[in-house]
């Protein structure tokens, strides 16, 4: 473990914990201008379902376990707080990214590259890529609300930093124990890259305190 | 390869 890595590892926490706070105080999963994408959150419980299969199997460290156990618990409560206790507010017209798309490419990929022909390690490796594009309905439901509320800004201003950090730690783990791992490599500097616009968008306004507006 | 270590990261 590496600082980069607990940080990013509290990033992606706070990021959760972000949601979270917005859906109770708002008590629905659409403020006045911003949307929270059900998909999204559907998918990164698939991600965490598929890339934990060795919860039990393979121990690491309590820390690892814990932090096993909280995403995959946090994310399978705010799929359900978004579709049963919220599901009023939730409104299926405007997530209309084709999530359907981005489960079978990973999922294709994942058959094709990847590290051992196991159930296991396709199912992590198959998690590895749909994390990478897994915000991208949440993204594509920006672009068409046009703006967003602060607080749903710094929910992905958390998520990107999330791996972004996770970037610095692999350059760390390289230069220090030859650590290569391709495959998270590169779906890591994409799911960062689909970041970038927002990231100056958040940087150059919202931080500004102005609104969330894309161009 | 030994990429298939176990995954220590989460």
């Amino acid at each position: 473990m590496n600082l980069f890595r607990l940080v990013a590892d509290l990033m992606h926490l706070v990021s959760i914990f972000i949601l979270l706070l917005k859906m109770q105080k708002t008590r629905s999963v659409a403020g006045r201008c911003s949307r929270i994408s059900f998909k999204t959150q559907a998918l990164y419980a698939t991600v965490f379902l598929t890339r934990y299969t060795d919860l039990f199997a393979n121990f690491q460290s309590l820390y690892n376990t814990t932090m096993k156990v909280f995403f995959i618990a946090s994310s399978l409560y705010i799929v359900f707080l978004m579709k049963f206790k919220f599901k009023a507010t939730n409104d299926p017209r405007l997530d209309t990214f084709k999530a359907q798309y981005v489960v079978g490419g990973a999922a294709a990929l994942a058959l094709i590259v990847n590290y051992a022909f196991t159930v296991q390690e396709v199912l992590w490796t198959f998690s590895i890529y749909l994390e990478a594009v897994a915000i991208l309905p949440q993204l594509f439901m920006l672009t068409k609300t046009g703006e967003a509320e602060v607080i749903t800004t710094h929910y992905l201003f958390a998520l990107g930093t999330y791996r972004g950090l996770y970037l610095v730690n692999w350059i760390y783990r390289y230069w220090t124990e030859y650590y290569v791992d391709w495959i998270v490599w590169i779906a890591g500097a994409v799911q960062t890259g689909l970041y970038c616009d927002f990231f100056y968008i958040y940087f150059t306004k919202v931080l500004k305190g102005a609104k969330f507006e894309l161009p | 390869e030994e990429n298939t270590r176990k995954h220590d990261e989460l």
